[in-house]
């Protein structure tokens, strides 16, 4: 799964998802990705998300939409997709991964898997990391 | 802060010798995103721009590269979403087409639905000219060689797919 989440220069944001799905799925199976609230949401009044991770379990969930939940209660991006990332951990015993904006241009990309591969551009900086803990920057 | 632009290649494993291609492939189409915007593009433009080059990067589960279902071929799913109408896309079970996140930002932007699924989804694409692609070019021998690995009776796809928790 792919995917991701912007804020242009007049505060609109978006996101985008696009996968191939699980390995040998069943013929017709449907995960998280095309169901809005699971594999991807955005509002401008609060953000938008762009999920990955084991689709039943994400769709269990709601991803995109419940770390926007947290975010209507004021917690940071990158606060509210560790807050989702954790229930749909202790809830469902499943691992994820998500980048997350705010209308404000403050981001995040969290996940609970040992890795994920995600870049960010802002401010003509470029950041990117695979492994947890990684946060690389260089100019774009 | 703005403009701002995100992407992810998709959380699991990934494997040490893929490990460089995938950060190449989002760092390029976070720099493709960024210059949509950089030019005054909207934030739907930007996140189409970078999810459509991560599809069309086989060292991802998305277009090229997509893993295979049990018989050994490609069904693809996507979604876009626009904050500032809370209009949204998307396509689920939809073969030979390239960009599925190209797909669904039509039936966002040209029906009244919010998402078309395989044969219709198809039929769609081909009413909005969206050209067909053989399945064999979004195979890669990657995705072929896991699907063989996992069609063993014990395998464990998921947790294939997932690996370990972090």
């Amino acid at each position: 799964t792919v995917g991701a989440v912007a804020v242009d220069s007049e505060g609109n944001v978006a996101c985008a998802t696009s996968t191939g799905g699980m390995l040998n799925k069943m013929e017709g199976r449907v995960g998280d990705t095309p169901c809005i609230g699971s594999g991807g949401y955005a509002d401008n009044q609060m953000g938008a998300v762009s999920t990955t991770g084991h689709g039943e379990a994400i769709m269990k969930v709601t991803l995109a939409r419940l770390i926007l939940f947290h975010m209507e209660q004021g917690h940071s991006p990158e606060a509210a997709s560790d807050l989702g990332l954790a229930y749909m951990k202790s809830r469902v015993e499943a691992l994820g991964g998500v980048v997350t904006v705010d209308p404000q241009g403050h981001w995040a990309a969290r996940f609970s898997s040992k890795q994920m591969s995600w870049a960010a551009a802002q401010k003509d900086m470029l950041h990117y990391g695979l492994y947890g803990g990684e946060h690389f920057t260089q100019s774009i | 802060m703005l403009p701002v632009v995100v992407v992810h290649g998709g959380a699991g494993h990934i494997p040490k010798e893929r490990a460089e291609k995938s950060m190449e492939g989002v760092c390029s189409a976070v720099r493709a995103g960024y210059a949509v915007l950089k030019r005054g593009g909207s934030s739907m433009d930007a996140v189409v721009e970078a999810v459509t080059q991560l599809e069309n990067n086989p060292a991802f589960n998305a277009g090229c590269g997509s893993v295979l279902n049990v018989k050994g071929e490609v069904e693809m799913d996507a979604i876009v979403m626009d904050g500032k109408t809370l209009g949204s896309g998307a396509v689920s079970a939809v073969r030979n087409i390239a960009n599925p996140v190209c797909l669904a930002r039509l039936v966002m932007d040209k029906t009244s639905h919010t998402c078309l699924t395989a044969e219709g989804a198809s039929k769609f694409a081909r009413s909005m000219g969206v050209a067909e692609v053989p399945m064999e070019s979004l195979i890669t021998e990657y995705a072929r060689m896991r699907w063989r690995k996992n069609l063993a009776a014990d395998a464990k796809p998921v947790e294939c797919q997932m690996g370990k928790m972090g």
